[in-house]
């Protein structure tokens, strides 16, 4: 499950 | 204008002589996002330049919700797509949406009640697949 990128808490700046 | 900025980005994607005014209208685009989501020149963008602006880190959107609308707008109107759900006779959303778009969404960054108020009733994501969800946000 790891491996799926859009399970990843990355980071992105909301306005 | 947002579309003209969707325009020349997209003509200027592969052109090498061109690469300032790509980057130039790929910041617009960033900067102006919600006003680029809403024009119909966005839908009509391709499969590789939509998944390239929706998987910014720099993107100006309010939360994880613009992108992920963003996403079903743009899919919505994605032909290869539409060809793949009518031929399986499926609405499975996850068979459709094609990966790279897909892989844009960052589901941890949903708020969890806004994730199961509307984002859960899509059924994109696997039981498996909200159980580790759950446990991010649990913080485990």
């Amino acid at each position: 499950l790891k491996s799926r990128p859009f399970l990843k808490n990355s980071p992105r700046t909301y306005i | 204008s947002v579309r003209t900025a969707c325009e020349i980005y997209e003509a200027t994607r592969y052109v090498t002589g061109a690469k300032e005014f790509n980057t130039a209208a790929f910041e617009f685009i960033l900067r102006n996002a919600m006003k680029v989501f809403q024009d119909n020149s966005f839908v009509k963008l391709s499969t590789a330049a939509v998944a390239e602006i929706l998987s910014r880190d720099d993107i100006s959107v309010h939360s994880e919700v613009d992108i992920f609308d963003a996403m079903l707008r743009w899919h919505h109107t994605d032909e290869d797509a539409y060809l793949i759900g009518t031929s399986t006779k499926t609405r499975n959303l996850r068979k459709c949406i094609k990966e790279s778009v897909l892989n844009c969404i960052r589901f941890p960054n949903f708020e969890p009640f806004v994730y199961c108020g509307l984002i859960q009733r899509w059924r994109i994501l696997s039981k498996d697949e909200e159980d580790y969800l759950y446990s991010i946000w649990a913080g485990t």
